[in-house]
């Protein structure tokens, strides 16, 4: 575990919390996407069905815990929760996300480590994680004011992708052997798709104006 | 344990 991986998984982790305070304080999810907290559920439950067959370590099954039981209930609060539900901008979260998860079910079939059931699925999740955003990014970019802790969610999000590159190299260059092309790629593509995000973020931190997407 | 390296992370 290095400091760029560390930093990496706390800045998610962050990132749930703040989605969570949100929506559990505040009762409302308004400028969430439900389809991005759809896909990240899913994205979880493909990625850590290795969660019962090999144990790496407490700290990775209980982080792994963390991010199925956060992504699985912000999911039921947004869909569920007598409060939380009339806040969902149903109507502006139009993405549609058998647009994202079918190309990359068909990507991680034919581009792959292991043509294994577990192999397959986890690849896919990587996938589907980068895309993942996109609905979110849609929906924000509609919001005419996006509220602090969604404009937050959203860059701790990013930070922690960035982050994981940082990892990557860090790893690349202390561990034998460690060379995973479709981690990388998927990775990078998933960093690159909040570069504009993070352009506007930082403008209206700069100038101390309120957060907004241009249309 | 060139496979497993990358499935360490979250």
């Amino acid at each position: 575990m290095n400091i760029f991986r560390l930093a990496g998984d706390m800045t998610h982790l962050a990132s749930v919390l703040v989605l969570l305070l949100k929506i559990h304080t505040i009762k409302s999810c308004a400028g969430v996407s439900l389809k991005t907290q759809e896909l990240y559920a899913l994205v979880f439950a493909t990625r850590y069905l290795d969660i019962v067959t090999d144990f790496i370590s407490v700290y990775n099954t209980v982080m792994k815990l963390i991010f199925l039981g956060s992504s699985f209930s912000i999911v039921w609060y947004i869909r569920h929760h007598r409060v939380v539900r009339r806040s969902y901008d149903k109507d502006q979260d139009t993405f549609r996300h058998y647009l994202l998860m079918i190309p990359c079910m068909l990507l991680a079939l034919f581009v792959h480590e292991k043509f294994t059931f577990k192999e397959v699925m986890w690849t896919f999740s990587l996938y589907l994680e980068a895309v993942a955003i996109l609905p979110q990014l849609v929906l924000l970019q509609r919001t005419r004011n996006i509220d602090n802790l969604t404009g937050q969610y959203v860059f701790l999000l990013g930070a922690y992708r960035g982050l994981y590159i940082f990892n990557w190299i860090y790893r690349y260059f202390t561990e034998p052997h460690f060379v995973h092309w479709i981690t990388w790629i998927a990775g990078v593509v998933q960093t690159l798709l909040y570069a504009d995000f993070f352009y506007y973020y930082f403008e209206s931190w700069k100038n101390n104006v309120r957060l907004q997407l241009p249309a | 344990c060139y496979q497993t390296n990358s499935k360490d992370e979250l």
